[in-house]
C-alpha cells in the first residue's frame, strides 16, 4: 500500500531533520497516484496533495520517527478530518418521537436492502418501511419480503403516486404507533429531472428528518457529480456508502464528503440485513491509502 | 521556440484530466499519453482539439480490434451466462437481451439461478410475462446449479433457440459465491459440453477501479466471453473498461441505456470514444 511505497520515496529523505519542498516531492506524487487509484475525485485529489504538502513542509522529524511515517500519518489525518473527523457522533433516533427517513440514490446503490438495514437496525422504534418505488419490477415484493425480514410493519398501495404512497404511509405508521417510518424509493439518475422532481415532491409531502443518500462504494470520478446534484436538490442528510464489504479503496467516501458537507453514517458491510456498521473515519481512510 | 515546452505539458496534462476522471484510471491514461507524447513535442499536435482527435481515434481503433461475432446459432441452443456484482443491471439486461434476439425470430427461455435475494425470481418473471419469453425458476434457496441443469432440460424440450441464465449478484471477493458461479457452469457444461456458449459479466458504468479487479475474478473463474456496460444514459463514461479490455481482451457485447427492455445497444468504439472527451 501506500505506506511501503512512501518508505521507497522518502529513503532519500532518512538523516534530514525535518520534511522540505524538495524531500516529499516524490512521496507526494505516490500520495496523489494512491488517491486516484483509489477512486477519489481528480480535482479534489489535488487540493488534498495541496493541502498535504502545506501541513507538512517544515514539520520537523522527531527522533526515532521515520520520515516516511511521519508522512503517511500526516496524510492518514488530513483523510480523516475531510471524512468527517475520528469520533463523529453515532447516529442515534431517540424512542421519544417519530422519525421519517427518506431513501434515495442511484438505480442499485442498494437503497431498499438497506431501508431494511435501518429497520433491523432500529428495531425497538417499531419500523415501518413503505414502498414508494412504483416502477421497478417486483420492487415491492422485494421491500415486502425485506420487511419481513428485519421484523418491520410494511406499507404499500401499489402504484399509486409516490406522494399519496408516502401520505398513506404515513398515516398507518400512525394508527400502528411505529416510531421510525423508512420511505423507499425508486432508483434514479441525478440528472432525470423528472424523477429527481418527484423526489422534491415526496420530500414536501413525507417531511422526513433524514434523507439519506446511499452510494455505491465502489463509485467512480462520478462520485462527486451525483452526491452534488442529490444534495442540491433534496439536501441530504447523510450518507450510506453500500457494498463497502468489496474490495474497492472507497475514494468515493471522500469526494462525497468534501462536496456535500454531510456525514456518512454508515457502510453497507453485506447483502443480509445485519450487514450495517457505524461510518468509521479511521477505517475508511485507512482503506482509502490502500 | 519561445513558451514552447510549458505548452506541450499543459496541453498533456488538460487531456490526462479528462480522461482520468472518466475513470480510464492513472495507469491506462499514462500509457495512452504516452503513445501521443512524441507528437506533442515534435508539434505535430499543436493543440488539446487536435490531441483530443488523435486519442479518440487511437482508443477507437483500438477497441474496434476486440471485435468478435456472438455464439447464438448453437444446436440445439444457445446458453448465455449473465454474471456480475450486485445491483449492475443482470437481471434488467437478460430481459433486454432477449427482448433484442426475440425481435430477430430467436426462441427465447429464462432461467431464474437468483434463488437468493428476496423479489429476484418475481422481478425476472415479471419480465418474461411482458416479453411473453417462459422463466424457468426453482424453489427459494434452491441451489442455482440445479436451477440451471432443470432448465437446460426444459430448453432441451422446449425447442428453444437461447437459454439466458441469470444469476444472483456477488462481490468478486466472495471465494464461496465465486465458486458457485463456478459450479453453474460446469453443471450446464455437463449437460452441454460447449455450453455456456456466451458468458457476459455485467458492469455498471459508473464504477471505478475496482470494476478491474471485478473483470479479473470473473475471469479467472469463468473465463468471460464478453462484457456488458449499464446504465450508459447516466452521465458516467465507463472509462475503466477501456484499460480492462486490454488487460482481458474481451469484447463489449452491449450498452445499456435505461430502464426498458428496449433500452440495449450494441458497443459502438466510436459513440464510446467520443463520449469520453464530452
Ligand atoms: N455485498 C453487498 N451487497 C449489497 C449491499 N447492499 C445492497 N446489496 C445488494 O445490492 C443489490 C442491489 O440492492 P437493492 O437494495 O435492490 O438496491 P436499490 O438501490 O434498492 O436498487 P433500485 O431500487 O433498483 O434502485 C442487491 O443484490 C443487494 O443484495 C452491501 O452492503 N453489500
Ligand atoms: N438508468 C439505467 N438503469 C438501469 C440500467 N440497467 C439496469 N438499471 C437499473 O438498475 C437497477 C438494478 O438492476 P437489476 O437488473 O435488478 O440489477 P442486478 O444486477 O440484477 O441486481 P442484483 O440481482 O440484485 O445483483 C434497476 O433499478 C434497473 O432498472 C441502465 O442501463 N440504465
Ligand atoms: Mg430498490
Ligand atoms: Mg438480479
Amino acid at each position: 500500500g501506500l505506506s511501503e511505497k512512501l518508505q521507497t520515496a522518502v529513503s532519500k529523505m532518512s538523516g534530514q531533520s525535518s520534511l522540505t519542498e524538495e524531500n516529499i516531492k516524490d512521496a507526494l506524487r505516490d500520495v496523489r497516484l494512491a488517491l486516484l487509484e483509489a477512486d477519489v475525485n481528480f480535482l479534489l485529489v489535488k487540493e488534498v496533495v495541496e493541502q498535504i504538502r502545506q501541513k507538512a513542509v517544515g514539520v520537523a522529524l522527531e527522533k526515532g520517527v521515520q520520515p516516511a511515517q511521519k508522512l503517511f500519518s500526516l496524510v492518514h489525518e488530513q483523510l480523516v478530518e475531510l471524512l468527517g473527523g475520528e469520533q463523529p457522533t453515532p447516529f442515534q433516533l431517540s424512542s421519544g418521537r417519530q422519525h421519517k427517513i427518506l431513501m434515495v440514490g442511484l438505480q442499485g446503490s442498494g437503497k431498499t436492502t438497506t431501508a431494511g438495514k435501518l429497520a433491523r437496525y432500529f428495531k425497538d422504534l417499531k419500523p415501518t418501511l413503505v414502498a414508494a418505488d412504483i416502477y421497478r419490477p417486483a420492487a415491492i415484493s422485494q421491500l415486502a419480503t425485506v420487511a419481513k425480514q428485519a421484523g418491520a410493519d410494511f406499507y404499500q398501495a401499489g402504484q399509486k403516486d409516490p406522494v399519496e404512497i408516502a401520505r398513506e404511509g404515513l398515516a398507518k405508521a400512525k394508527e400502528s404507533n411505529s416510531r421510525l417510518v423508512i420511505l423507499d424509493t425508486a432508483g434514479r439518475l441525478q440528472i432525470d429531472e423528472d424523477l429527481m422532481n418527484e423526489l422534491i415532491r415526496v420530500k414536501a409531502a413525507f417531511e422526513p428528518d433524514h434523507i439519506l443518500m446511499v452510494l455505491d462504494s465502489m463509485t467512480g470520478q462520478e462520485a462527486i457529480k451525483v452526491a452534488q446534484a442529490f444534495d442540491e436538490k433534496l439536501n441530504i442528510t447523510g450518507v450510506i456508502l453500500s457494498k463497502a464489504d468489496g474490495d474497492a479503496r472507497g475514494g468515493a467516501a471522500l469526494s462525497v464528503s468534501k462536496v456535500t458537507k454531510k456525514p456518512i453514517l454508515f457502510l453497507g458491510i453485506g447483502e443480509k440485513l445485519d450487514g450495517l456498521e457505524l461510518f468509521s473515519a479511521q477505517r475508511v481512510a485507512s482503506r482509502i491509502l490502500g | 521556440v519561445f513558451g514552447q515546452g510549458a505548452g506541450h505539458e499543459e496541453i498533456l496534462e488538460e487531456i490526462e484530466a479528462i480522461l482520468i476522471q472518466a475513470d480510464l484510471g492513472v495507469k491506462t491514461t499514462q500509457r495512452l499519453l504516452d503513445q501521443v507524447r512524441p507528437l506533442v513535442e515534435t508539434n505535430q499536435i499543436r493543440d488539446s482539439t487536435a490531441l483530443i482527435e488523435k486519442l479518440r481515434e487511437l482508443i477507437q481503433k483500438q477497441m474496434s480490434l476486440h471485435v468478435s461475432p456472438l455464439k447464438l446459432n448453437e444446436k440445439p441452443f444457445s446458453v448465455v451466462l449473465i454474471a456480475g456484482i450486485n445491483g449492475v443491471g443482470k437481471t434488467t439486461t437478460t430481459a433486454k437481451i432477449g427482448n433484442l434476439l426475440q425481435a430477430t425470430g430467436k426462441k427465447c427461455m429464462f432461467a431464474a439461478c437468483d434463488t437468493f435475494r428476496a423479489g429476484a425470481v418475481e422481478q425476472l418473471g415479471i419480465w418474461g410475462e411482458r416479453l411473453n419469453i417462459p422463466v424457468i425458476t426453482g424453489s427459494e434457496g434452491q441451489d442455482p446449479a440445479s436451477v440451471a441443469f432443470e432448465a437446460m432440460k426444459k430448453a432441451q424440450k422446449e425447442d428453444i433457440d437461447v437459454l439466458l441464465i441469470d444469476t444472483a449478484g456477488r462481490l468478486h471477493t466472495q471465494k464461496n459465491l465465486m465458486e458457485e458461479l463456478g459450479k453453474i457452469q460446469r453443471v450446464i457444461q455437463k449437460n452441454m459440453p460447449a455450453a455456456p456458449h456466451e458468458i457476459f459479466l455485467v458492469l455498471d458504468s459508473i464504477t471505478g477501479q475496482n470494476a478491474v479487479h471485478q473483470a479479473r475474478m470473473f475471469h479467472e473463474m469463468l473465463k468471460l466471453t464478453g462484457l456488458v456496460m449499464t446504465k450508459l444514459d447516466g452521465t458516467a463514461k465507463g472509462g475503466v473498461v477501456f484499460g480492462i479490455q486490454e488487460e482481458l481482451g474481451l469484447p463489449i457485447r452491449f450498452v445499456g441505456v435505461g430502464e426498458k427492455f428496449t433500452d440495449l445497444q450494441p458497443f459502438d468504439p466510436q459513440s464510446y470514444s467520443q463520449a469520453l472527451f464530452e
